[in-house]
């Protein structure tokens, strides 16, 4: 089961001034925060519940809260993943993706089966110094990501050896 | 050495070579250029003085001056050039670093700053300021957008409904922006789109400005009986990491990229990840 009252709640109690602009005392700005928190984790059932509909699978869907700066247990750990997009908007749109991971290549394929352009590149100095220990990626994959409107893609990544990798660009060109 | 340019079909940075910091940017589609320079500045927070005993707070924005504090004069920048994206990374400080960036076929300019913990072992209070500065003849006119959806003109040290006697040069003509503010005159339009709400300004013609960070160390009296300091995980201040994506075209043409690109910003993707072990699934 799964429901969005309570982010839908914690949007309504953010709706005061001191929450919108930050000014209350730093103890309750903190519970702004726990409340959204909180509302954010119950809508992930929502949205893995959406998923499980639109694709006809059911899986364990996981979500990454750092990717800002390059912390994500999931994409660092596997050696293969998919990655969901979901486009609100009305019109179809392109968003580079980047996740941070621990190997050297990896390939990509979007929701056609088709191999997508991708790059491995390393971590910044300016990220690693700020995550602390919440995170030890080395290094981040890109891809450009299109998505149709109000739908979702799937993409597909495999981690390759730099072997396969190359057979992968050879093929391909 | 420093990188002097990064270039994608869209557009061309260049960058000073003495100081690192950008000096122009070049809309190669519709063959226009803008010699600017973009950098972090920070105002220092008045704690009161003669004309006034405010402080500068959560509620209050006053700086004890005009002119704000450049973090640094020169930044130690590299680029890192890949098929997918161009980089270069500014470091400003041990407190403020940036990347510019450009993607191969996104016709905008990524500025991704990172500011964090401000320091206040001086016992001054910051309000960190990325600013634009060009030579375009805006003649005391900027714009904002008010409430994320219309944009407003702003004239500075004037109000619509009233005669302004201005006593806070710099506050008294800071306005809300939740997603874009722009400057423009007869030829060019420099927009930066924001991804978050920040206050931002025009203080001088063809100057912008976004306040992205403040660390203060006085309350402002105005009831919330807190300076805005916040610890963090760590203790010692908050890391703040955002971006901003910067435009430039013509005042014609700017709308139809930068309405689009914000709504963009604000519906951006939420991604989700899976293993790929799921099993087949119907909502009967």
């Amino acid at each position: 089961t799964s429901s969005s009252l309570t982010l839908r709640r914690a949007m309504g109690v953010a709706q005061h001034h001191d929450a919108v602009t930050g000014t209350a005392k730093q103890h309750v700005n903190d519970d702004y925060t726990l409340r959204l928190y909180k509302g954010w984790e119950t809508c992930q059932v929502v949205i893995s519940n959406a998923l499980s509909s639109l694709t006809g699978t059911k899986e364990s869907f996981t979500f990454c809260n750092l990717l800002n700066i390059s912390v994500c247990p999931t994409t660092e750990a596997a050696k293969s993943f998919n990655v969901f997009l979901y486009n609100p908007l009305g019109r179809a749109a392109t968003w580079y993706i980047r996740l941070p991971v621990n190997g050297v290549a990896y390939s990509v394929r979007g929701p056609s089966g088709d191999t997508v352009t991708s790059e491995v590149t390393p971590v910044s100095k300016f990220t690693k110094d700020i995550r602390r220990e919440r995170g030890n990626a080395e290094r981040e994959l890109m891809f450009q990501a299109q998505v149709p409107p109000l739908g979702f893609s799937k993409f597909t990544v495999q981690k390759t050896s730099t072997q396969e990798r190359f057979f992968i660009r050879t093929k391909k060109r | 050495t420093s990188p002097t340019k990064m270039e994608n079909k869209y557009y061309r940075v260049e960058f000073d070579p003495e100081t690192g910091l950008i000096s122009g940017i070049y809309n190669l589609q519709k063959g226009i250029s803008l010699p600017l320079t973009q950098s972090f500045y920070w105002y220092n927070a008045s704690i009161g003085n003669a004309d006034s005993a405010q402080a500068s707070g959560a509620y209050i924005f006053r700086p004890n001056q005009s002119n704000p504090v450049p973090v640094t004069q020169n930044v130690r920048s590299y680029l890192v050039q890949n098929s997918l994206v161009q980089e270069v990374y500014q470091n400003f400080s041990s407190w403020c670093s940036q990347v510019v960036r450009l993607y191969s076929d996104q016709p905008y300019v990524e500025l991704e700053w990172t500011l964090g913990p401000i320091p206040v072992g001086d016992h001054l209070g910051k309000e960190v300021i990325s600013r634009f500065d060009s030579k375009l003849q805006t003649n005391g006119l900027f714009y904002t957008d008010a409430n994320g959806r219309q944009v407003l003109q702003r004239r500075r040290d004037f109000r619509e409904t009233w005669s302004l006697v201005q006593t806070e040069p710099v506050a008294g003509n800071y306005y809300p922006v939740n997603s874009r503010i722009y400057i423009k005159d007869k030829n060019m339009q420099l927009t930066v789109l924001t991804d978050r709400s920040q206050g931002g300004s025009s203080l001088t013609d063809g100057s912008l400005e976004l306040m992205v960070q403040r660390r203060l160390l006085y309350d402002d009296a105005r009831g919330v009986a807190e300076p805005l300091l916040e610890c963090g995980q760590y203790s010692e201040g908050i890391v703040v990491r955002g971006r901003h994506l910067v435009l430039l075209d013509t005042p014609q043409d700017a709308a139809d990229l930068h309405r689009t690109l914000a709504l963009q910003e604000y519906m951006s993707p939420q991604i989700i990840l899976s293993s790929g072990d799921g099993v087949p699934y119907s909502s009967k």
